[in-house]
């Protein structure tokens, strides 16, 4: 005997923020869209972030999770994350609509393909919009890769290809930009995730500099996260 | 799935950029909870580009960075809060906040199974102050440096607080349901007006020595159960 009514969710409209585009982090070009992951044709699911900074200028670190089912996504980019010690990475690309989980060897093989092919457009996109060369790395090794959805189903490899080679048109620095990544991150969330804001920094020279951070977050279900620097040394893939 | 990606213009070395990364998760995305299940694929990345100037931020310039570890960290506590506010079927935010542990590690395991508890969580929906729920949860606990006496322990249901630390001024007043392991005496009609709160804190004083940790997590009804009964493989 139910002793009440199920009750709606909380309006949730006013988690979105409107942010100036002064609240954005300089050197960073971002784009989502959709190339047919997810079933709805207006739902972004690829994104791409990319750093215009010269590679020594810029630096990188990620935590992982610690099940032993680490998603291939996962093992990858700890894998370009070490090879490079934290220097030179060019970006992130990111789908929703399928984790790449338990996707085997041919799981593996597409988070490399992303990563090379989004290296790719990365270094070009980023030689045509500045004026100096990305410091002579044209690694195509040189990006990390995400994915999230469901579980045990391979990518759709060809379709995320083709919309990482097309991605370089639609990038650019706007909020919208940055909307439009957070939102090729969702899954069941409903809402995007985006903050950003400035900070100060006072150095060992005496003075005091102003910086900006913004970060977008995903998730809604399966989330109780215990992650590390490093990904489980035995791997799924045996089991 | 936790997914996160964060970016910043300030020129940090790798290995104080990971420090600072590591000093963040813990106490944002690595303290929440929605359901207790660890995914395949949870990864928070920062990348860091530099564009701001040329000054390095390295871990042994202390006060530089230390400014920089606790704004990645208040950017991450955000992203992580909204997370379980977007909860499947959520519709309390809860702040699980311990103290008085032995470690900081005793406090985040205590907290941590309050927050997967499903008894508590679906007390919670039920707007429900049961707090024998929540002892029970952690007096399950084995893993701890130092065992938990029953008779120090307390137990409050406090407004949520606002980002200035105060509770908004027509929220109902703090719930005391157990001081030093002794009931007291429950208003239900103040029990109810706390707990029909969208935002709820749970403090624990656990009574054995300086330590803190919280927690956020939500609370578990039906609309969770009927979404993942639906979404198919």
């Amino acid at each position: 005997n139910l002793t009440f009514e199920m009750r709606p969710p909380p309006p949730k409209a006013h988690l979105h923020k409107t942010l100036p585009d002064s609240a954005f982090p300089k050197g960073f070009l971002l784009s989502g869209t959709h190339v047919g992951i997810k079933k709805s044709k207006s739902a972004e699911d690829l994104g791409l972030i990319l750093t215009t900074s010269p590679a020594e200028r810029t630096s990188a670190a990620a935590v992982f999770t610690q099940n032993s089912f680490a998603a291939a996504p996962v093992r990858v980019s700890a894998n370009v994350l070490a090879a490079r010690s934290g220097r030179g990475v060019r970006g992130v690309v990111v789908n929703s609509g399928c984790a790449n989980a338990v996707t085997g060897q041919k799981g593996e093989e597409d988070a490399w393909a992303m990563v090379r092919a989004a290296g790719e457009v990365g270094n070009a996109a980023v030689a045509s919009t500045t004026s100096s060369s990305p410091a002579g790395d044209n690694d195509e090794a040189n990006m990390l890769v995400m994915s999230t959805g469901v579980i045990g189903v391979r990518l759709p490899i060809d379709k995320i290809l083709s919309g990482i080679q097309a991605l370089p048109s639609s990038l650019g620095s706007s909020p919208a930009h940055w909307d439009s990544v957070a939102r090729a991150f969702l899954t069941t969330d409903t809402f995007p995730k985006l903050r950003a804001r400035t900070f100060a920094v006072t150095h060992a020279d005496g003075t005091q500099r102003e910086y900006r951070l913004a970060g977008m977050s995903k998730g809604a279900g399966m989330i109780h996260p215990r992650m590390g620097a490093s990904v489980p040394t035995a791997t799924g893939l045996h089991a | 799935t936790l997914l996160s990606a964060i970016m910043t213009d300030v020129h940090v070395a790798p290995k104080a950029l990971q420090s600072a990364l590591n000093y963040a998760c813990a106490r944002s995305f690595n303290a929440i909870s929605v359901d207790g299940d660890m995914s395949t694929n949870d990864t928070v990345v920062v990348l860091a580009s530099g564009a701001a100037d040329a000054l390095e931020i390295d871990e042994k310039d202390n006060e530089s960075f230390i400014q920089f570890r606790d704004a990645l960290t208040d950017v991450a506590k955000e992203l992580a809060q909204l997370v379980v506010r977007d909860g499947e079927g959520a519709t309390k935010f809860v702040t699980v906040t311990v103290k008085g542990t032995k470690t900081y590690d005793d406090a985040h395991t205590i907290a941590s199974r309050i927050s997967t508890s499903a008894l508590v969580k679906t007390a919670l929906y039920g707007e429900d102050a049961n707090w024998g729920r929540i002892l029970a949860s952690l007096g399950s606990l084995q893993e701890l440096s130092a065992p938990i006496d029953p008779s120090r322990v307390s137990v409050s249901f406090i407004p949520a607080q606002q980002q200035n630390g105060t509770a908004p001024s027509d929220s109902p007043k703090p719930l005391l349901l157990l001081h030093n392991g002794e009931p007291q005496p429950l208003d239900e009609a103040h029990a109810s007006s706390l707990l029909s709160q969208t935002d709820i804190e749970i403090l624990l004083d656990i009574g054995l020595g300086e330590e803190s940790a919280q927690y956020w997590t939500c609370d578990f009804s039906y609309e969770y159960v009927r979404i993942n009964g639906d979404y198919r493989s």
